[in-house]
């Protein structure tokens, strides 16, 4: 599921 | 993604590249804290457990896999590989890092940005990330002098949050609602731990001598 969850980073 | 996430995950995938040159060529993980290396295994997985729920794209996905598994190889590498596990500098590596184990997980069911089991192991891992570093350089200082491929890992490994912190301005400059104060107050409790090597590093550098790290 394509989310654009605040967690984008490594 | 800007030029500074990316400078930052570049940096971070170097760093693990160098320590797996460093294992393979040299068959020897001498100077490397294995406590360190399981800490950041730790760090991976339980940050990344949204590895398979949430998709955000092929670059994220495929750097994911790529540090959990190499962690977990450099790990598997350093236990059980039957030539390299002969230099693990075991005596030296004694970090009890049970108690920042510890301390990270009571700080991260304290702190945290929602209280979900996938949050709560995120703000944990960026805890523990911050103190991860800690057994490798209580080693290094213990085994006197570093070999370079070592010191270059130590090196990469932390300028790799400084462009973090980079990017977390960057981003607090360009997107209206971005805070991350996690991350960020970490991010610079981490970058700050790595302070004294990067100036011994910088001297060793600049008088062109092996790196040396005061006992």
């Amino acid at each position: 599921v394509i989310t654009d969850s605040a967690k984008d980073e490594l | 993604m800007n030029i500074f996430r990316l400078a930052g995950d570049m940096t971070h995938l170097i760093s693990v590249l160098v320590l797996l040159l460093k294992i393979y060529a040299t068959k020897s993980c001498s100077g490397i804290s294995l406590k360190t290396q399981e800490l950041y295994a730790m760090v991976f997985l339980a940050r990344y457990l949204d590895l398979f729920s949430d998709f955000i794209s092929l670059y994220n996905t495929v750097m994911k896999l790529v540090f959990i598994g190499s962690s977990l190889a450099i790990v598997w590498c350093m236990r059980y590989h039957r030539v390299v596990r002969r230099s693990y500098d075991r005596e030296l590596d004694t970090f009890r890092y049970w108690i920042l184990v510890g301390a990270c997980f009571t700080l991260a069911l304290v702190l945290h940005e929602k209280f979900s089991f996938q949050e709560v192991f995120w703000a944990f891992s960026i805890y523990l990330e911050a103190v991860a570093i800690l057994p490798q350089l209580v080693l290094l200082q213990r085994s006197g002098n570093v070999d370079n491929l070592t010191g270059q890992y130590v090196f990469f490994l932390g300028a790799y949050r400084a462009f973090y912190i980079l990017n977390w301005i960057y981003r607090y400059l360009t997107e209206p609602r971005f805070t991350r104060w996690i991350s960020c107050v970490s991010g610079l409790v981490q970058t700050a731990l790595y302070a004294d090597f990067f100036y011994y590093y910088f001297i060793s550098w600049k008088n062109n001598a092996k790196l040396q790290l005061p006992a």
